[in-house]
Order: C-alpha cells, then structure tokens, then sequence
C-alpha cells in the first residue's frame, strides 16, 4: 500500500481537488483506494457528498481519540458512489487538534501510529491524505505518514513563492522524524495556456527545481477547468460529473502517471 | 482610527490581494493607512516589495513579543511606494505562536494589546490586518481585534460552503471576548460574468444571507482578472502596476464604499 499525501501550506492551490479526483482516478482503475480527509473545513467529503460520520462509520477524529485512548479501533470507513473508493469523512473537531493533542507525546506521529494499528495493507493500494492550508499539526502527521508527497502549485506567482517555505517545513520533518517518505511531486494545477503568467511561473519553477534531484515536476498539469469547480456542488468527482471535460483527463493522466512510477520504485 | 481585519478560514479567496489592495487604494486617497502582515506566508509584505524588517523596524512577530515581555514597544513601520501607506511585516516566524503563546494569559487578546499599547490613533485612519488560512491563534487576535471584517468569499462552490464555518467562528468569538465588531461584509472575489458558476454563487450567496441583519454584502465585486494575479511578482499594488485594469478600479470602488460606510457609521 502506498500513502500519498497532498499538502501545501498554501490556500487554495487545488489540495482538495488532486485528493478526491486522483483517488477517483486511482479507484476506477481497479485499484482500492482509501481516502482520508484531514481538513477541518471537509470539503473533500463534501465533494463526495459524505456528510459526517455515523455511528459505526467514524470519522478520522474519532479513530484518533480511539488511538490516543489505547481503545480498539473501530475501522469502518465509508463507501462512495465508486466501487473501489472507500473515505475516511473529516470533522470540524479537527480544528481542536492543535490545542488538544499538542501536549502528548509524539503529536506528529498520532495519524502514523494510527494506520500501524488499523492494517490497511491488505485492503487497500492506496491512501490518499487531503490536508489543509497551512502548516499546523494535522499537516505535520500528514507527511510524517506519507511514502510519497504531492504539492500542487497553482501556476500563479504567490504559490510559487509559498514552494520553498513548503521545502523547508519538509527537510526539518525528514530530519526530525523516521519519515520514509520517498518522492517527492510537484503537480502544476489551474495552468492557463492563455496566460503569460501561467507560461511565466510553469518556466520560473522548473528552474528553481533544476538540480534538486528529490524533487519531480509531475509530466501531468492540470488545466484550469470551471467543470472541476462545479463538480464538487453536484457531490461527485469529475470522472462521474464530467468525463470529457479536460479536468477529467488530466486527472486519469496523473493517475496513470502514479501508476508508472509505483511500479518503476 | 477603524481596524479592518480581513479574514476567511477557506484558503486561496483573495484575502492577501484584498488587504494590500484595500490598503493602497486608502492610502492614495489621502488617508493614512498601516497594513500589518499578520501571515508567516507574508504574501501582502512580498506583494509590496518589502523583505523582513531591519534591526530598527520591527515585523509583527518581534512587537507581540516585545509586548508579552512587557518591553517598551518599539514601533517603526516601514514606507512603502505609496505615501501614506504604512506596513507592518511578517515573517515565518509567526509560524510558531500557536504552540509558544497559547499558554499566555489570554492568548486571543496580544493583538488588542499591542494595538492599545502602539496608540496608533493619531497616526493613522485605517489599519488593515492580512490572516492566513485557517482559524488559529494569529487569525483570532485579528478578529478579536477588528472594527470591521471583510470576509473575501470566491464565487466558487467551496468557499461559499466555508462561509458558515466561518461566521460560526466569529458567533464564538462575539460572546467569548468583549469584541467591538460592528460589521461584517462579505466581499465576492474573482467573480466571472462568463461563468454560470459565478452567477450560481452569487445567488446562493445572497439567498443565505436574507433575513441575517449582522452581514453586509459589498456593492463591489471583485472581477476575476489576471493582471492582480501578476501584480504581485512585480511588488506592486494594483492600481501602480496596472491602473487602468478592472482589477485596480474594483479596489478603488471598495475602497470607496469603505470610506462611506465609515461616515455613515
Ligand atoms: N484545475 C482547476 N480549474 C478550475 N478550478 C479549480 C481547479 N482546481 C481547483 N479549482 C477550484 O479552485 C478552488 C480551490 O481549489 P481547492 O479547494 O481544491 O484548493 P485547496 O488547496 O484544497 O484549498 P484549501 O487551501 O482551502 O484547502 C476551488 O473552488 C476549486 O473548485
Ligand atoms: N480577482 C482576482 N483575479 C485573479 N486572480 C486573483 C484575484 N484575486 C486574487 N487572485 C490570485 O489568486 C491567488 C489567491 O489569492 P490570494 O493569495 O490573495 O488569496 P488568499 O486568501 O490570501 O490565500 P491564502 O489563503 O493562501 O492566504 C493568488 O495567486 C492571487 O494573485
Ligand atoms: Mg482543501
Ligand atoms: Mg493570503
């Protein structure tokens, strides 16, 4: 099983809609895929039309509370309307995590030790992590999880300038914790052909990548779409929502591109 | 003086191009305005050319600490290419407040001290406080400490879900603090007429907030426009960088409709 986690302390980039429709795209490929929404404001579960946990189905709140007890973990995530889609819903509670957790020991393992316990293995080929902005303990225990990384940046110049801030956060994690995390992706998002600036800051980053040999500028880019941004209001991934739109074939693209190098590693 | 806070927990709506645009067009107008840069992404301080402050001019991070330490505040904003437009710096190291001062007395209420603190009034008309994404600690003081807020809202499905997680928020922080917030305005940003999806927001925008009398929505929209998206990389406000685009004369109405509703008040 591989956990790919999408993070970027920058607002706004498309975290959210790389999570959901990639692990659409990974699901309908006959892969089984578990997606976890870390993000206090949900919006990865709404875009599914997952609204909260019930009673046997918990949320990723719960099932930390269950870890942090040393209770057994009732593991029962939820389905989707795809097949081989299964997600772990998010909670406003999580916005207490700062708060609440900081004071245990290891807060920045909590989610790691909580997919220890569960055994995913054998149930799933992937796990995809949405994360929110910024960098606060629920992103930490994202890539301190995490085999393998992706940031979207959205082609435009304030997200640019947020990579290396974002770099810098990922060198003291890999340093600090036994994070195996192996690659590391840079997924170009809302690029406009159109726009000098799109073209500007596509070139821009693949300079400031040129000799850093852990990072990958993924060969996917995801095109600004308006379809990607309606979908999530229908409650349904752009493969479902809109199959010929050019945001669903970017996505299936990155997808195949996933595949390509799990099995090149 | 007014303290305009502008805040948004949705990530990527147009706070940082609201705040440094609002600021500037204030400023041009013959106001005295202080932007204070209360993000460690400091995104409004890079879009106005300023680096992190000298050894005289302190950033925001440097005065909250001067003022736990009940030192004598040295205050000494740095000038921008505007006038009468003022600015306060970030840096990264604002990361860090969440987990150093959330054991202080009153954690929520720095901002407001130091403000009261500065004595700021004479100098100054507006002071207009840029938060990240989120609701932590840094956007809490600035709520705490605001007059008005201006909640940018992306005619896009996602941020309009946010919205009332966020007014949630602000409900918790009315009766927890003894906040003097008078009006919230809701301001729609990169709003596209070509788009259903932009209309479609817009309606359902205002279909929510009939009946709550507390929430005002800006005659001025913000156009999704391309030239506030390349601003930045030049270090520049709008309405320097490109004067005569749609961009820079919506901030100008905003600015407008601030400076009425001041004297209506
Ligand atoms: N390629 C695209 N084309 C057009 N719109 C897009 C694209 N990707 C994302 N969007 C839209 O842009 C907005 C921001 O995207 P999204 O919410 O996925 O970003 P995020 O990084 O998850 O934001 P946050 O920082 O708040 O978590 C959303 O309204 C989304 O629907
Ligand atoms: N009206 C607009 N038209 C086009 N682009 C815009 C507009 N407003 C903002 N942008 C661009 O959209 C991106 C997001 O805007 P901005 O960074 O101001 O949002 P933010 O809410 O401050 O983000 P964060 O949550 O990361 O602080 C930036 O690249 C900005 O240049
Ligand atoms: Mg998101
Ligand atoms: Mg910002």
């Amino acid at each position: 099983m591989q956990i790919i986690t999408i993070a970027n302390q920058k607002g706004g980039v498309g975290k959210t809609t790389t999570a959901v429709n990639l692990a659409a795209s990974l699901a309908a490929s006959e892969y089984n895929t578990l997606l976890i929404d870390l993000d206090p404001q949900t919006n990865a579960s709404s875009s599914l039309n997952i609204t909260n946990s019930s009673e046997s189905q918990k949320n990723i709140y719960e099932l930390l509370i269950q870890c942090i007890q040393n209770e057994t973990i009732s593991f029962e995530p939820t389905t989707s309307m795809i097949d081989r889609l299964h997600v772990v819903p998010g909670t406003i509670d999580l916005a207490a995590v700062e708060s609440e957790f900081s004071e245990l020991d290891n807060p920045q393992m909590l989610l790691s030790k909580l997919l220890n316990k569960v055994k995913l293995d054998c149930n799933y080929d992937f796990l995809i992590i949405d994360t929110p902005p910024g960098i606060g303990l629920l992103t930490i225990n994202a890539l301190v999880a995490a085999d393998k990384l992706i940031i979207p940046v959205q082609s435009e110049y304030l997200a640019l300038e947020g990579l290396c801030l974002m770099l810098e956060t990922l060198d003291r994690i890999k340093e600090g914790f036994d994070s195996h995390l192996s690659n590391v992706y840079i997924l170009i998002t809302m690029y406009d052909s159109r726009l000098k600036l799109s073209k500007a800051v596509e070139k821009e980053l693949r300079e400031k990548i040129v000799g850093n040999s852990e990072l990958i500028i993924c060969n996917t880019v995801i095109p600004r779409n308006v379809r990607l941004a309606e979908a999530p209001s229908h409650g349904l991934p752009i493969m479902l929502f809109d199959p010929a739109s050019s945001g669903a074939s970017a996505y299936i693209e990155l997808a195949k591109e996933v595949l390509k190098n799990e099995e090149a590693n």
